[in-house]
């Protein structure tokens, strides 16, 4: 497959989402 | 209680530059006479000494089988039920000394410890839940999640043992607006948490917090799949899938497992690889297990089959034998021993 199909990767995804998502 | 059979395992020849390898090292047949319905591997501590045993469990009894000399094992423990039939066993890793179980008749209605009492060995057990349950699954840091009720009354709960399995706590992660019908952890990342969910959407939650991070709808040419294992490498999020529900093609063969992958940012994903069955062989995913890079499934067909998920091939093919379809494969969580029974109380050990 192709990565640029995915989008934007970050290596800190968890983070990240843990951060955007209401807590 | 116990027999012991050293010998080869037949195995057909598999479309494989490196077929995997089966070998029969042993055989018990569990003495109850309720149809046999799981089987898993765990340790267990009498006297000081930490053992590899054996869990089996029937209908009505679920029974604990020490192993002896040259692959014998001999039941030391067995559970009784009287109301309620067993469905499936839940191992909880890292906990000694106790095993989940869930109780049921097509659904799951209960979710009860076993254990033994220090005082005087003898079998106990403790109701720890009981409702209408989707879902449960035994988590590493003695915890074990479940979801249960039904759309407006969803719940996610974890409760996490004590060491000695005593002493539980309890806490709920953010529910989906849907029912969640497996879980998986993510390899390597303790505190995320995947479920699949009945309308083909992957969610994920951050343990520490009860965070719902991400909704992710997959594709929809398999309904109602089955998430077995998950890990993250270069923040992308790769999981292996099975599709119960899948049609047989005659293009792709017949997927039995797929790998996934999504960027868990985006929501973005795509098929890696479908796990076929070989050439000239059918059936669907009735029930499997994933472990590392092996994945075991029980076909309709009454076959098991196992893949390398790495090499992307079927490495191993086990008919039924003898005369009997199997019913159940787990990997074992104590060595690299496959596990797989048949209704009617026989449980057979291959070395892989």
């Amino acid at each position: 497959c192709n990565k640029a199909d995915l989008g934007p990767i970050s290596l800190n995804w968890f983070d990240e989402l843990s951060s955007e998502a209401p807590p | 209680h116990s027999i012991e059979q050293t010998e080869i395992a037949d195995l057909p020849a598999c479309d494989s530059l490196n077929p995997g390898y089966l070998q029969l090292v042993s055989k018990l047949k569990n003495p109850s006479g309720s149809c046999s319905v799981d089987v898993s591997a765990m340790w267990w501590e009498r006297a000081g000494l930490k053992e590899p045993c054996i869990i089996t469990a029937c209908e009505y009894a679920v029974s604990l089988w020490k192993p002896l000399d040259t692959w014998q094992w001999k039941n030391i423990y067995t559970w009784h039920f009287t109301e309620v039939p067993v469905l499936q066993i839940v191992p909880v890793p890292d906990v000694c000394n106790l095993v989940c179980v869930a109780l049921g008749n097509l659904e799951i209605r209960e979710i009860r410890a076993l254990f033994c009492s220090p005082d005087d060995g003898s079998e106990k057990q403790l109701l720890l839940k009981s409702g209408n349950i989707k879902a449960v699954l035994g988590l590493t840091k003695r915890r074990l999640v479940n979801s249960s009720g039904t759309l407006c009354d969803h719940q996610v709960e974890i409760m996490t043992f004590a060491e000695d399995g005593g002493n539980k706590e309890k806490q709920f992660l953010m529910p989906p607006e849907e029912t969640v019908l497996t879980f998986a952890e993510v390899q390597g990342m303790q505190e995320a948490l995947l479920g699949t969910t009945v309308m083909n959407n992957i969610v994920i939650w951050n343990l520490k917090t009860g965070q719902l991070l991400k909704k992710m709808h997959i594709d929809d040419s398999y309904q109602a799949s089955v998430c077995h294992k998950a890990y993250s490498e270069m923040g992308l999020l790769f999981v292996v899938l099975s599709h119960p529900c899948a049609k047989e093609s005659e293009s792709l063969g017949s997927p039995v497992f797929q790998l996934i992958v999504i960027n868990p940012k985006t929501t973005l994903n795509v098929g890696v690889m479908l796990y076929c069955l070989p050439q000239g062989q059918a059936g669907r995913f009735l029930e499997g297990d994933v472990k590392d890079h092996c994945a075991a499934a029980v076909l309709t067909s009454g076959a098991i089959a196992i893949w390398d998920l790495l090499l992307g091939h079927c490495t191993a093919f086990l008919p039924p034998v003898p005369d009997q379809n199997w019913s159940f494969v787990k990997w074992s969580g104590t060595d690299s021993h496959l596990l797989a029974g048949q209704k009617d109380g026989n449980i057979f050990i291959y070395r892989y």
